[in-house]
């Protein structure tokens, strides 16, 4: 799933 | 970038610095459960671990490495700096109930099953429940500063305007993390009786907050 991608919240 | 997570982002810088300063200036850490500010110090470090992997934006890079640095100074300060004033009796939550379940469910329930995304999501877990050993402090004593309430409340605050992040990237660009929301959700409802006591004490009263 594309959250997994790149966390991009602190 | 939206309204509600810069929000969130500088209520809980603000909430750090507070209690950073809070110990400096007073040399104590009286009432003050060292156990969550290691909890969070975990958070941060098995959260940012992609610090120098990955590049999002200057305002991110810059956000983890004040908050990592922050959150280990207070730690320092706790069990080095000022530790003889640390009430460790009263800090006696047994994280083991914490770190436990966190740890089992991160390896249960994650995006992948890769080292980093179990620590990223092990850090969003334990996140809801690290401020648990600080509440559960202030139930034992019955009392806490205020300044500390006021920690508590901003540290609280931000995981609320977080919610309110998700929903606006819900429906501006469809983003949905199930695992953050979830997990916020539950630590925002931690905070509930604290809010409402924050509300009718302490901005009421203007002194202790002390437990019914």
């Amino acid at each position: 799933t594309d959250e997994a991608a790149n966390h991009d919240e602190l | 970038m939206n309204i509600f997570r810069l929000a969130g982002d500088v209520c809980h810088l603000v909430a750090i610095i507070i209690l950073l300063l809070k110990i400096w200036r007073s040399r104590s850490c009286a009432g003050i459960s060292g156990k969550s500010q290691v909890l969070f110090a975990i958070v941060f470090t098995t959260r940012y671990l992609d610090l120098f992997t990955v590049f999002i934006s200057p305002y991110n890079t810059i956000m983890k490495v004040v908050f990592l640095a922050l959150s280990y100074a207070t730690v320092y300060l706790i069990y080095m700096r000022f530790r003889n004033t640390f009430n460790s009796e009263n800090d006696s939550f047994r994280l083991e109930f914490l770190l436990v379940p966190v740890i089992g469910l991160s390896f249960l329930e994650n995006y992948a099953f890769t080292p980093l995304e179990i620590l990223w999501t092990f850090s969003i877990f334990l996140e809801s429940v690290a401020i648990m050993p600080q509440l559960f402090m202030i139930t034992k004593t019955g009392e806490a500063e205020s300044i500390t309430t006021h920690y508590l409340f901003f540290l609280g605050l931000y995981r609320a305007l977080y919610i309110a992040n998700w929903v606006w990237r819900y429906h501006t660009e469809g983003f949905f993390d199930q695992i953050a929301v979830v997990s916020g959700v539950v630590q925002t409802i931690f905070y509930i009786d604290f809010f409402y006591l924050y509300v009718t004490k302490v901005l009421r009263g203007r002194g202790k907050m002390t437990l019914p």
